[in-house]
């Protein structure tokens, strides 16, 4: 297995979104690309990552391979990579060790990392494709603003999404609050839209501290995608770019 | 009271 990526950045920004939540993990490389599932050891939530292969600036993998990675040890090799560095990636398949190649984009500076693999036996959750009631499109740093809002008052959020407005509320021991989002009338700019596509209303109780593990994804997409189905894990949707992939996060909810 | 379930809930494992 090797790929290329132009950006290490991309790997970078991955790796800050997951790590809080997940200790260690298998990176799937596959002729397709490179997927990630894990839980967070409690199994309350779940993080999908995909990089398509076409992403890549340069993919081959010719039998499917499983590295496993224990990620405090990948953030300290890729602190070792500047932003603008391409990255990249090999694994033979015996799977004992992946290499990493660091270039500066002028190409005078060329940097390699051997990291040791485990074997990792995690569990793997079939997620099948669901029609959600309720599907809310917004801007992703708005999503961080209100968990990190919303999170200092109390532990769990409600969000009620109707044709007109996406809230969420809060209820803690120092009081309550709320914030209230209305479908964007005027569009400006794309990123700064919010949309709702509802087929019916939806009221449901998650925990703040997940969501708030959720939003150090917002540094990767402009926009985020919440979809709810009553008493059904909610789905938060940060894509990479139409052709590159994306990071998805599942919550179980909190219910009677 | 309101209680936190797990994903296994919903998904099936394999």
């Amino acid at each position: 297995f090797e790929a290329r990526l132009t950006q290490a950045s991309l790997i970078k920004k991955i790796l800050e979104a997951i790590k809080d939540l997940v200790t260690d993990a298998n990176f799937d490389c596959s002729p397709e690309g490179l997927s990630l599932q894990a839980m967070d050891s409690s199994h309350v939530s779940l993080v999908s990552m995909v990089l398509h292969a076409q992403g890549f600036e340069m993919f081959r993998c010719q039998r499917a391979v499983s590295l496993g990675i224990n990620l405090a040890s990948l953030t300290k090799i890729l602190k070792c990579a500047g932003n603008d560095d391409s990255i990249t990636l090999r694994a033979d398949e015996k799977g004992d060790k992946a290499e990493f190649v660091f270039e500066s984009q002028s190409q005078d500076r060329l940097s390699e990392f051997e990291l040791k693999l485990m074997d990792i036996d995690s569990e793997h959750l079939g997620i099948p494709d669901t029609k959600y009631s309720a599907i809310v499109e917004m801007p992703s740093s708005e999503y961080r603003r209100i968990c990190s809002d919303l999170g200092v008052m109390g532990d769990t959020v409600r969000i009620s999404v109707s044709k007109e407005s996406v809230k969420f509320q809060v209820d803690g021991d120092i009081g309550k609050g709320s914030v209230c989002l209305h479908p964007s009338s005027v569009v400006d700019k794309p990123t700064e839209v919010v949309k709702i596509s509802l087929e019916e209303p939806v009221d449901m109780i998650f925990s703040i501290r997940y969501l708030n593990y959720f939003a150090k994804a917002a540094p990767l997409s402009d926009t985020v995608t919440l979809s709810l189905s009553k008493d059904f894990p909610l789905q938060i949707e940060f894509k990479f770019g139409e052709q590159m992939g994306y990071l998805r996060y599942y919550l179980a909810p909190k219910i009677d | 009271n309101k209680h936190q379930t797990t994903l296994e809930k919903y998904y099936d494992g394999h």
